[in-house]
């Protein structure tokens, strides 16, 4: 409905829409937001998963920094905001997204699920810049090895000579103790720009943990890293922190 | 009429949703001034998301001050808000040719921006900025 001050201290209905006005009204208000429909995610709770989790905490530092709403002086985000004592991350961006895992969905990760990513950057285009980009993993108290230090060696998978062929290109590494628990924070802004200048070569990512004393690889469930069976609100996702460019915010003739 | 309903409201004078229907009643029966007889001003519309079932999908803020610019700018300009140097112009030319130049209006003067958080299709959330979503002062322009 539409609301109206009555001139005394309430506020009341003076209008009410038709169905047609509601769709119409929501398709106006849509298109402010600068989105071309409606997005229906179904079954997802805020609460329940990480990388919701994660983007509220960080909605609600910069709504309790001042931040939500400025003067228009204010050219992005504010800066330095610190979210779970580790990382900084909005780093003057204009939007910034985070990513589920669904290399479940990919023919060629599917057999190695706790050990690949793909994340879906379809829904990027050229026009943003990837200011910053990291792949977030949850990591449990090692069962064994205690102080024994690791490495977490982040891969990005491209097509190799033929079209069954792969081949690795590290990306990012992490030393970590097996005793370590917590989230581990891996850059990824090289390949998150990769992604979003060619969408083609997105073929996921390839995760390898090494046992640095004795140069072998364990199992990501061994050494503490949750996987798919592993609660929800500890899952793997990636953040990706944009810069617009000012064309992006023009409206186009409809 | 008025004795009748003198006396249904005292029969209810109790009841709390009875008190407010005769009050909502009473206020749509005082002649509200006509629209555009009050000078330029910030006005507040809130857009509440829920009420657009957008709940499932926005996680954040529950909805936002839009505000928006409504009143007149008539002569003299000096009563009327953040009335700027071109209005006041606008408004002499308009006196002299109505009906080849349009009297000033009522318009936003400061914009401010907007966070919103939302899900896209693909489960993602998305935390963006949208610029010049929020009408910070209104003027006459």
């Amino acid at each position: 409905g539409v609301y109206r001050d009555n001139g005394v201290d309430r506020t009341e209905r003076t209008a009410e829409f038709s169905g047609r006005d509601k769709r119409e009204m929501q398709h106006e208000i849509l298109t402010l937001l600068g989105l071309h429909h409606r997005p229906k995610p179904a079954g997802h709770s805020t609460t329940d998963y990480s990388a919701p989790r994660f983007m509220l905490n960080l909605y609600n530092s910069i709504t309790s920094d001042g931040g939500i709403v400025d003067d228009g002086n204010r050219p992005q985000f504010p800066r330095n905001v610190t979210i779970e004592n580790e990382i900084e991350p909005t780093e003057g961006s204009d939007v910034i997204m985070s990513f589920v895992n669904h290399a479940k969905k990919i023919k060629h990760l599917r057999r190695q699920r706790d050990r690949t990513f793909y994340f879906d950057f379809s829904e990027i285009t050229p026009k943003e810049t990837v200011a910053r980009a990291e792949l977030r993993l949850y990591k449990e108290k090692a069962g064994k090895w205690k102080k024994h230090k690791f490495q977490v060696q982040i891969y990005m998978i491209q097509q190799g000579d033929n079209p069954e062929n792969y081949q690795i290109v590290t990306e990012s590494n992490l030393t970590v103790r097996a005793n370590y628990q917590g989230w581990l924070t891996f850059n990824l802004t090289n390949a998150a720009s990769h992604w979003t200048y060619s969408p083609t070569t997105n073929m996921g990512l390839f995760m390898k943990i090494i046992f640095l004393k004795k140069n072998r690889d364990v199992k990501p469930e061994k050494f503490g890293i949750v996987g798919r069976k592993g609660p929800e609100y500890k899952q793997p996702f990636m953040v990706g922190y944009f810069r617009s460019t000012p064309e992006l915010h023009v409206r186009k003739t409809r | 009429a008025a004795v009748r309903r003198r006396m249904k409201e005292s029969a209810y004078a109790n009841d709390d949703e009875e008190e407010q229907y005769s009050y909502t009643k009473a206020l749509r029966r005082t002649p509200r001034r006509a629209p555009r007889q009050w000078p330029c001003q910030r006005r507040t519309l809130y857009m509440k998301f829920r009420d657009l079932g957008w709940q499932n999908w926005i996680i954040a803020p529950d909805g936002f001050k839009a505000f928006y610019c409504d009143g007149e700018c008539s002569f003299p300009l000096g009563a009327h808000m953040n009335a700027t140097n071109h209005a006041i112009i606008q408004t002499l030319v308009h006196l002299m040719t109505p009906y080849k130049a349009p009297s000033p209006g009522c318009a936003p003067t400061k914009l401010g921006s907007q966070s919103v958080l939302y899900f896209d299709h693909n489960y993602n959330v998305v935390l963006k900025r949208f610029p010049d979503m929020i009408v910070k002062s209104c003027g006459c322009h």
